[in-house]
């Protein structure tokens, strides 16, 4: 607001003489000789002189850039060109100005202090964000990505070259996008969603929030990314028939998890729990995917191999890689008291006939219970176990997960809770059975131990139709999952083939004996 | 027991927008630095072409099984890039050397016995940007000390 | 049954990290020398 009178007319005219400066053929070092003249002209116009003058010229520099993209889409729209659109000449604009900021940016203030330069960066960064979100809600389904997009990626490509100027502020760089990422995620900007992807899911910046940002503190920031993309997908991925536009987003999205469980299975692993909390429950292969990661120094014995001991093998009693605060599982309530009062005495009974009312939703139409908090109870609750087993020198097994608290709430889902709740708390279980671990161990078991106690063939039927569904989706499936299939159809303990469902239909039949015949 | 979900008012109206872009994706050049001259422009080619990349096809051992012509071509046209990095090296193992100062290519007719001051004799190509294209320097003597 | 995660034009059995090379959510394969920059020397680029 309140520009200064002319300050319009001089910024575009700045902008064109520096765009024709970078017309002409130079080199990088000659553009760099050619900036510093410019500089002084930009000194001389005043653009320099305070903060607020040089948040303005940003301001209207983008706004210029944008209104440029849009003319020519819309030119391209009237009479479009025959040999189809040059995309070229939408970039100009948008790579031109930014060029000029970040010369501006690595040339602010002597080389030693990243300061100022990194608050050149975070207001260009706001600017190109609240210009973004204002376009979005004014132009509603006329958004256009395109100059967004641009201006974002260019900016990160040339504050991502290796320059000794950026080199000590590196990671600050990286948390702005981060930042700014967040700003204009897809639940907020939702016309700006596919340019999200493209610009979280570069080479260039997976190998700078992956790889090169030492000690993987970008990790954290990457996770908290790939969830707001998750908590956008949910609500479209209900359905099994996808929309185009959600397909899109979705297969995109598997694939950016693909390389990156290929590239970084130790990522996937840490951040598990987070993902899966996000993933809506009917998203089997993604949620398998990500569940499949184990870290690469790790070799998985064949789960179809004969006689396999699981509780022998070497990790099995290591906890898992995980980035999780276990003691924020369970938000803190009058709930999480009486679950831990529940937990060391194994009274009140009343916690048990209270459990399922803690965890309905009445409100919301969309679900009947409060998924997350079944998710963070079975891991909470199970953690507990698994230490209490391991604190009297015992290893998981059917009788040292049983008659404990924890095994009754556990017990308490499959006899109080309806269909859908069970099948929650059942997905809950089986997130947990990934590579072999303590978790994975101690979780395999529960299953077993559930299924042979059940107290209705019903709750044996969901607890065979979880895992099936999780098996009969295309690759990858997560280890603990195979060997906790095959344990249930090969141990005569279960009596899995006695049950009437086994036989409900002759391809599901034919199913169970190929996978029984692999592995026996 | 999760079925299809009614989308409320508020994933209704984001669904419009992400519909909206949709018909707007990214283009692949998007991502991209702009290259001034071959500007990457997905088109879709009969599936009996050649659909993914060929092996190794980013390695110098693939970019030396490549005609001179296609390398001084790659070099030329492909500039800041992966591809021309390969095409340089691939060159000079060819014993071509760039002139960084007179941004041309030489070939030594000859391994010099020694390699001093001396003028030596070999084949200047230079390019030839108003004629688009790749010339002899004919009659032209080299200074040895800026071969990069 | 979910997608063929092998038809997504990633080339999950290299040996190699695929990051590096991959075109982002939308391409059917992964980028190739030419599109990848690179820091060639400066004399390299004669715009």
């Amino acid at each position: 607001y309140n520009d200064p009178p002319g300050l319009q007319e001089k910024t575009e005219d700045l902008l064109r003489q520096w765009r024709n400066v970078l017309l002409s053929p130079l080199t990088e070092r000659e553009i760099t000789q050619n900036f510093n003249i410019y500089m002084h002209r930009m000194n001389i116009n005043g653009i320099l002189k305070s903060d607020d003058m040089i948040t303005r010229f940003f301001r209207i520099s983008a706004q210029r850039c944008i209104d440029d993209v849009y003319q020519l889409l819309a030119e391209d729209r009237l009479n479009p060109p025959v040999a189809g659109p040059k995309r070229k000449k939408y970039y100009m604009a948008c790579d031109s100005f930014i060029k000029l900021v970040s010369l501006l940016i690595k040339n602010t203030a002597e080389a030693s202090n990243p300061t100022p330069k990194l608050n050149l960066l975070n207001k260009i960064l706001g600017i190109i964000a609240g210009c973004l979100l204002q376009d979005h809600e004014e132009h509603g389904t006329n958004f256009q990505q395109l100059p967004y997009h641009r201006l974002m990626l260019i900016l990160f490509l040339d504050m991502n070259t290796s320059e000794p100027v950026l080199e000590s502020m590196n990671y600050q760089i990286l948390t702005a996008f981060c930042h700014t990422l967040r700003i204009v995620r897809p639940s907020v900007a939702p016309g700006f969603c596919y340019a999200w992807l493209e610009v979280v899911a570069h080479r260039a910046f997976l190998n700078r929030v992956m790889a090169l940002t030492p000690q993987q503190k970008g990790w954290g920031m990457y996770s908290t990314l790939l969830i707001d993309l998750f908590k956008f997908l949910d609500p479209f991925l209900r359905n099994t028939e996808l929309a185009a536009p959600v397909m899109t987003l979705y297969k995109g999205t598997l694939k950016v998890l693909l390389v990156l469980l290929h590239d970084f299975p130790e990522f996937l692993c840490d951040y598990h729990y987070g993902f899966c909390d996000a993933i809506p429950p009917n998203c089997i292969q993604m949620r398998n995917l990500i569940l499949s990661a184990f870290p690469r120094n790790m070799r998985l014995p064949d789960p179809f191999t004969p006689n396999l001991k699981v509780d022998l093998l070497v990790e099995i009693n290591s906890p898992p890689r995980a980035v999780i605060n276990y003691g924020t599982l369970i938000p803190p309530s009058q709930f999480k008291k009486d679950l831990d009062a529940y937990l060391a005495a194994r009274t009140p009974v009343t916690f048990l006939t209270e459990l399922r009312s803690n965890i309905q939703v009445v409100n919301d139409p969309a679900r009947r219970y409060n998924c997350q908090l079944i998710n963070g109870l079975v891991l909470y609750v199970g953690t507990q176990a698994i230490a209490q087993i391991k604190a009297k020198g015992q290893t998981p097994n059917m009788s040292t997960i049983a008659h404990s608290a924890h095994m009754d709430i556990f017990q308490n889902f499959t006899v109080d809770f309806d269909y859908e709740g069970r099948y929650l708390f059942l997905n809950a279980i089986a997130n947990q059975l990934r590579y072999p671990n303590s978790h994975t161990h101690y979780f395999s078991c529960c299953l077993l131990y559930l299924f042979a106690e059940a107290n209705s063939e019903a709750v044996q039927e969901q607890i065979t139709r979880m895992l099936l569904e999780r098996l009969i989706v295309n690759r990858p499936h997560p280890w603990g999952l195979l060997i906790t299939f095959i344990e249930l159809i090969k141990n005569p303990a279960y009596k899995f083939w006695s049950h009437e469902f086994v036989h409900c239909a002759p391809e599901i039949e034919k199913l169970f004996a190929s996978v029984a015949r692999s592995c026996i | 027991p999760l079925g299809p979900l009614p989308l409320n008012t508020d994933h209704q109206s984001q669904f419009t927008m992400m519909e909206a872009a949709f018909y707007h994706m990214p283009h692949a050049s998007d991502s991209e630095r702009m290259r001034v001259y071959l500007p990457k422009n997905i088109c879709q080619t009969p599936a009996y072409y050649n659909q993914v990349l060929l092996p190794h096809s980013d390695t110098v051992e693939f970019f030396q099984r490549l005609s001179t012509e296609t390398l001084f071509f790659v070099f030329y046209y492909m500039e800041g890039t992966k591809a021309q990095y390969l095409a340089a090296k691939a060159l000079k193992k060819q014993s071509w050397r760039f002139h960084t100062k007179y941004m041309m290519w030489f070939q030594r007719h000859e391994e010099p016995k020694v390699i001093n001051e001396e003028y030596e004799q070999g084949t200047y190509i230079y390019f030839d940007y108003e004629k688009w294209g790749q010339r002899k320097k004919e009659g032209f003597t080299f200074e040895y000390k800026y071969l990069e | 049954l979910g997608q063929d995660l092998t038809a997504l034009g990633l080339n999950l059995n290299s040996p190699d990290n695929i990051y590096l090379s991959f075109a982002g959510p939308w391409a059917d394969s992964a980028c190739r020398p030419q599109d990848m920059d690179h820091n060639v020397p400066p004399e390299y680029l004669i715009n």
